[in-house]
C-alpha cells in the first residue's frame, strides 16, 4: 500500500528534440525506453526550459555571459519544432485496490501531451495553469511506470527585431504566456521562449476521497483580540460508494523549540 | 478550540465544497511585514478518513493572521497600505524572476527573497510580463515578511500600442486568461505574504477581462463590515 501524499519527480529526467526521435509515445513508453546513453537522449532540466537542458548539457553556451546568447538560434529562426522536446522518466508506485494516484504538473510551457505506460493523455494550452491527471487505471501493475511528456512551444513565440526593443515584435503576447521572453530594455530575447516543464511535477496517492484547493480566511473583532479563521475546501469521492467521512482541522503553534500548542 | 472533527457523507463519484464552522481564537500573534514585527505562522492541517478505509489525504499550511487594507489617498494621488490597522510605509522591489531559464529552486527563493527583506524593503512587485510566482516564492514572502503584488499578464504586449502595433484586445483567449487567473489564485491564496492582485503592468486589461477578475477577486459580503476590528462583542457573527 502505498502512503498517502506526495512525491516529487525532479530527478531521472532525459530530454531529446522531437525531431530527433522517430519513436512514437506509446513505443518509449512501452518497448523501446531510452536511456541517458542512446543519442539523442540527454539529462534534463525539470524543472526548467529547454534552453536550460541544453545549457544543462554545453549543447548551447549559457547565454547569460557575455554575447553568447547571439550563439543561440532563435526559435524564430529555426521554427518552433526545434524547441519541441520530449522529456522522459520513470517512476515506482504500486497501490492498494482503494487508493488513487495524480500526476500533476504545476506548470508547463506551452502544450503538450503524455504518454504513460502507453497511454495517451492531452495537456492543455497555458503557462499558468495546473495539470492533474488521475492515472490510477493506467499503471503498471507491478510498480514501474514510464512517463514521456512531449512539450510544444507557446503558438506565437514571435520574432526580434534587430534594433530589439521592448516585447520583440509582441507576438508572445497573443498567448497566455511569460512575455518578458522576447526581450525588454534590461533583458536579451529567451531564444525557445521558456518552453519546457518549468515548475514541479509530482505524482500523489490518496484514498477514496481527496482534498482540493483549502481556502483560509480570517477576520477580526475587538480590535485584533477577537479572531476566527474560515476554511473552505473542496472534497472528491472517487470510490463508488457513498463515503462516510470524518473531516479534521487542526491549527498549531510552534511555541520553542519542540513545542507545540494545539 | 483550535481542533475541530465534523461527519460528512459524500455520494459516490461527487465533487463538493464544504465550510468548517469557523475557529475562535483569542489574540492571536498576527503576521506583520517585515520591520514591523514578527511573522508568526500557524500551521493549518485538514485530513479526510474515510469509513472502512482511514485516512484518505490530507493538506497543511502556513497561515498568518493579518489584515491587509489598501486604497487610493484622495489628497496624493498614491496608494496607501495599512496592516493590522496600521499604516506602512511601502519599501518595494520590482521582480521578474529568479531565473530566465526557470531553474527554480527552494534555495533559490530563499536567498533571493531573504536578501531583499536584509535590504529593508517590504514589499515585491511581481512585473506582468514576468511570472505569476510560485508557492516556494511565496512561502519565503511570508517567512520573511515581504509583502507581494502581484500582477496577471497584460503588458505593452497586448494593448495595442508598440512598434509593431501589438494585438489590441489582450491574449487571444480570453476564456484561457481567466482559467490561468482563476487557478492562479487559487494555488496562491493562502499565503499571508500576498496582498494586492493587480490586472496588468501600468495599464488596465480589456474590459471582460478586467470586470471578470474584479468581480471574482471581490471580497466576499460576509467579510466587508468596514469597522469589523473596532466591532464589540454584541456584534459576534
Amino acid at each position: 500500500m502505498a502512503e498517502i501524499g506526495k512525491t516529487k519527480l525532479d530527478s531521472g529526467w532525459l530530454a531529446a528534440r522531437s525531431t530527433e526521435v522517430q519513436l512514437t509515445g506509446t513505443q518509449l513508453t512501452t518497448t523501446h525506453p531510452p536511456t541517458k546513453s542512446t543519442a539523442p537522449w540527454m539529462e534534463a532540466a525539470v524543472p526548467g526550459t529547454v534552453l536550460a537542458t541544453l545549457v544543462k548539457n554545453k549543447v548551447v553556451p549559457n547565454p547569460f555571459y557575455g554575447l553568447e546568447n547571439e550563439a543561440i538560434v532563435d526559435i524564430a529562426d529555426s521554427g518552433r519544432e526545434f524547441y519541441t522536446f520530449w522529456f522522459f522518466t520513470t517512476f515506482q508506485c504500486k497501490l492498494s485496490e482503494k487508493q488513487h494516484l495524480d500526476l500533476n504538473f504545476r506548470a508547463i510551457n506551452y502544450a503538450g501531451e503524455l504518454y504513460l505506460n502507453g497511454h495517451r493523455k492531452v495537456l492543455p494550452k497555458g503557462m499558468f495553469r495546473r495539470h492533474s491527471l488521475d492515472v490510477t487505471d493506467i499503471l503498471h501493475p507491478d510498480g514501474q511506470n514510464l512517463l514521456v511528456v512531449l512539450i510544444y512551444p507557446p503558438d506565437h513565440p514571435g520574432r526580434i527585431p534587430p534594433e530589439g526593443g521592448q516585447g520583440g515584435d509582441h507576438e508572445i503576447g497573443k498567448d497566455v504566456a511569460a512575455q518578458y521572453v522576447e526581450g525588454w530594455d534590461w533583458m536579451a530575447p529567451i531564444r525557445d521562449r521558456n518552453t519546457g516543464i518549468w515548475d514541479e511535477v509530482s505524482i500523489y496517492v490518496t484514498g477514496p476521497v481527496k482534498i482540493i484547493d483549502p481556502h483560509l480566511v480570517s477576520s477580526f473583532f475587538d480590535n485584533y483580540r477577537r479572531v476566527y479563521l474560515h476554511a473552505t475546501t473542496e472534497f472528491e469521492n472517487r470510490s463508488s460508494w457513498v463515503a462516510e467521512c470524518s473531516l479534521n482541522i487542526q491549527v498549531t503553534t510552534e511555541l520553542e523549540g519542540d513545542v507545540c500548542l494545539v | 478550540e483550535h481542533l475541530q472533527t465534523q461527519q460528512l457523507s459524500i455520494h459516490p463519484g461527487a465533487r463538493v465544497q464544504y465550510t468548517f464552522p469557523q475557529l475562535f481564537f483569542y489574540k492571536p500573534n498576527l503576521w506583520w511585514p517585515n520591520g514591523m514585527g514578527k511573522q508568526a505562522l500557524y500551521n493549518v492541517q485538514i485530513s479526510v478518513e474515510v469509513k472502512g478505509y482511514g485516512k484518505s489525504d490530507s493538506w497543511s499550511h502556513l497561515f498568518g493572521f493579518r489584515k491587509i487594507e489598501t486604497y487610493i489617498d484622495n489628497a496624493t494621488g498614491g496608494r496607501l497600505f495599512k496592516v493590522n490597522g496600521q499604516p506602512i510605509f511601502i519599501r518595494g522591489g520590482n521582480w521578474i524572476l529568479s531565473d530566465g531559464l526557470l531553474r527554480l529552486s527552494k534555495e533559490r527563493y530563499r536567498t533571493d527573497i531573504k536578501f531583499h527583506a536584509d535590504m529593508n524593503l517590504n514589499m515585491i512587485r511581481c512585473w506582468a510580463g514576468g511570472l505569476a510566482e510560485r508557492p516556494e516564492f511565496y512561502h519565503y514572502c511570508d517567512i520573511y515578511g515581504l509583502l507581494v503584488w502581484q500582477e496577471f499578464w497584460i503588458t505593452g504586449d497586448v494593448d495595442g500600442r508598440g512598434i509593431p502595433v501589438s494585438n489590441p484586445n489582450g491574449p487571444l483567449d480570453h476564456d484561457l486568461f481567466m482559467l490561468c487567473a482563476r487557478d492562479t489564485v487559487k494555488l496562491l491564496r493562502n499565503h499571508a505574504s500576498l496582498a494586492l492582485w493587480v490586472g496588468g503592468n501600468e495599464q488596465v486589461p480589456p474590459k471582460n477581462l478586467n470586470d471578470a477578475l474584479k468581480n471574482d477577486l471581490k471580497l466576499h459580503p460576509y467579510f466587508e463590515s468596514p469597522n469589523e476590528t473596532e466591532n464589540s462583542v454584541a456584534d459576534l457573527p
